[in-house]
């Protein structure tokens, strides 16, 4: 699943 | 965090500080698409605009800020700074061959159709696809100057170990996000011919020269 929060990454 | 996330963005970070340093030091963006460095300036104010909306660590908010905030430095040095030494002559790749149709593919192929998230994959897309007027540029002038190819592999290597990041987030942390682990493989694609003339040939002491 996938939510804006995911995007930890850079 | 893994060690192969922190040493790919440690590579993204290094890539960025050698071609600042290139720029400086030898007053001149020679042999330095501006296109590619206006589309990574694209990227990364598309990508980080959740700056604004949510907090993931200091980590990450620093290292977003000093990758916007560099890549507009880098845009003003080739543009204004050094433009006198820019090769606008051999940087002619058309760029609204990536843009557009990469626009097009963040509209129809994402998480969810909202504006920050359709913008966020925008820019993944265009990321794995942003170097190829600098390489365009590369093999137009058949020739790289040593500087150029430490920055170009530092950038590569950066995508490559966030590519071994996936593998590991995917079997420890259950983590999997397809449009990025795609959009990665593109990217580190695009750099393999790169790759591969720099381990023969600019690790031996010899710059990056193609036959005409």
């Amino acid at each position: 699943d996938h939510d804006h929060d995911d995007h930890d990454e850079l | 965090m893994n060690i192969f996330r922190l040493v790919g963005d440690m590579s993204h970070l290094l890539a960025i500080i050698i071609l600042l340093m290139k720029m400086w030091k030898s007053r001149s963006v020679a042999g330095i698409s501006g296109k590619s460095q206006i589309l990574f300036a694209i990227v990364f104010t598309t990508r980080y605009l959740d700056l604004f909306t949510s907090f993931v660590s200091i980590y990450n908010t620093s290292m977003k800020v000093f990758f916007i905030g560099t890549s507009y430095v880098t845009v003003y040095f080739i543009y204004q700074h050094f433009k006198p030494t820019y090769d606008s002559n051999h940087d002619t790749f058309r760029v609204e061959f990536l843009i557009v149709p990469v626009g097009g593919l963040a509209f129809l192929v994402n998480h969810e159709f909202s504006l920050l998230e359709i913008l966020w994959t925008f820019s993944i897309y265009l990321e794995s696809v942003a170097i190829l007027p600098q390489l365009f540029m590369v093999s137009k002038t058949g020739e790289a100057e040593s500087i150029t190819s430490h920055y170009l592999f530092a950038l590569g290597s950066y995508r490559a170990l966030y590519l071994l990041n996936w593998i590991y987030r995917y079997y420890f942390e259950g983590f999997f996000d397809l449009i990025a682990v795609v959009a990665g493989c593109v990217q580190t694609i695009l750099y393999c011919d790169f790759f591969y003339l720099y381990i023969t040939k600019v690790l031996k002491g010899k710059k990056i020269s193609l036959p005409a």
